[in-house]
């Protein structure tokens, strides 16, 4: 695991964050219910808790499909490439490719390869760039680069818990047993190599 | 674009080709070579940290810079540090990934910490390589 840069971190205390979602998205009760489920996942390894708020300009983080040049300096580039990107603390801002094909329930067993991304394993990683946690170079990692089409991958691997605890702490809750990483659901990619 | 899941998507929105898959045309590339399509892989260098920001030569030759960029890119993904654009290092590039850069203000963010021992064409470059 890594931090980004001096280690930007959310306060000490500032452990009650609140998330919004772009009003012009208009995202349906599935698509939230997605990224809540991705929250609980670092909620349940640190102090932090995360709450949706309707308030978008005042939440601590705000989420938002765009295409393209979407203001920021880093545009999209339509279908795969980069799916995502999210700044460090505390600047809050988590934003997604609208150009991709996102699939919410995760079901990937039997399919065949196709340009879709599992939503919920981005946003487990996205969510580890806001609490100030960079890329990984294991491979097992959430925080991992690469996130591929092909594959969910939304479990805490080791390297992740450890380096968000050293952020903030564990979660009280917390029995630090070891993570238990599920396989990877993968595709039949008859022989392709696994992808994250 | 949402879907319940994978079958639920029409065909029509499932593309050929994707933005990168064209950089599998330059296996084999390596310092010294010039190839058609090097200019927008160093683009994809710069974007990801392993290109210095300051870094300008976007033409289609394979120069030292690009070399590093490649190396410390290898070495971060536990890959076999060539240089040269092989197979498995083509096969990591392609994947769709994050936006955030792995490399930021010439440190990887991805080992620890660690410098990136110059690879990313910023001024300590040639107390390393040479």
């Amino acid at each position: 695991y890594t931090f980004f840069p001096n280690r930007p971190r959310w306060p000490p205390g500032r452990t009650q964050l609140t998330y919004a979602f772009l009003p012009d998205n208009q995202l349906s009760d599935n698509v939230r219910s997605v990224f809540s489920r991705a929250f609980e996942r670092w909620s349940e390894v640190t102090p932090l808790n995360f709450t949706e708020t309707t308030s978008f300009d005042r939440a601590d983080i705000r989420i938002g499909f765009f295409t393209g040049d979407h203001g920021d300096g880093e545009p999209f580039d339509g279908v795969l490439g980069t799916l995502a990107h999210a700044f460090s603390p505390p600047a809050g801002r988590f934003h997604l490719d609208g150009d991709e094909n996102w699939v919410i329930d995760g079901d990937f067993l039997n399919s065949s390869p196709a340009s879709a991304v599992d939503l919920e394993s981005v946003a487990v990683h996205e969510i580890g760039h806001l609490l100030g946690l960079g890329h990984s170079s294991v491979e097992g990692a959430i925080m991992y680069p690469t996130i591929s089409s092909g594959v969910r991958k939304v479990e805490l691997a080791n390297d992740d818990i450890t380096g968000i605890q050293e952020l903030y702490g564990a979660n009280p809750n917390y029995n630090g047993s070891e993570p238990t990483l599920t396989p990877r659901d993968e595709w039949d990619m008859s022989g392709a190599p696994p992808r994250m | 674009h949402f879907f319940p899941n994978i079958t639920s998507i029409p065909p029509s929105l499932i593309p050929n080709t994707t933005i990168w898959d064209a950089f599998n045309n330059l296996h084999g590339c390596q310092k010294g070579v010039k190839a058609k399509g090097l200019a927008k892989l160093k683009k994809y260098f710069q974007l990801f940290g392993y290109l210095n920001n300051s870094y300008d030569n976007f033409d289609d030759d394979f120069d030292e810079f690009l070399e590093f960029a490649v190396k410390t890119y290898q070495l971060n993904f536990n890959l076999n540090a060539t240089g040269e654009l092989d197979p498995s290092t083509l096969k990591h590039i392609v994947l769709p990934r994050c936006g955030n850069p792995d490399i930021v203000n010439g440190t990887s963010t991805m080992r620890s910490g660690k410098p990136s021992d110059g690879y990313s064409a910023n001024s300590t470059i040639h107390t390393v390589e040479h």
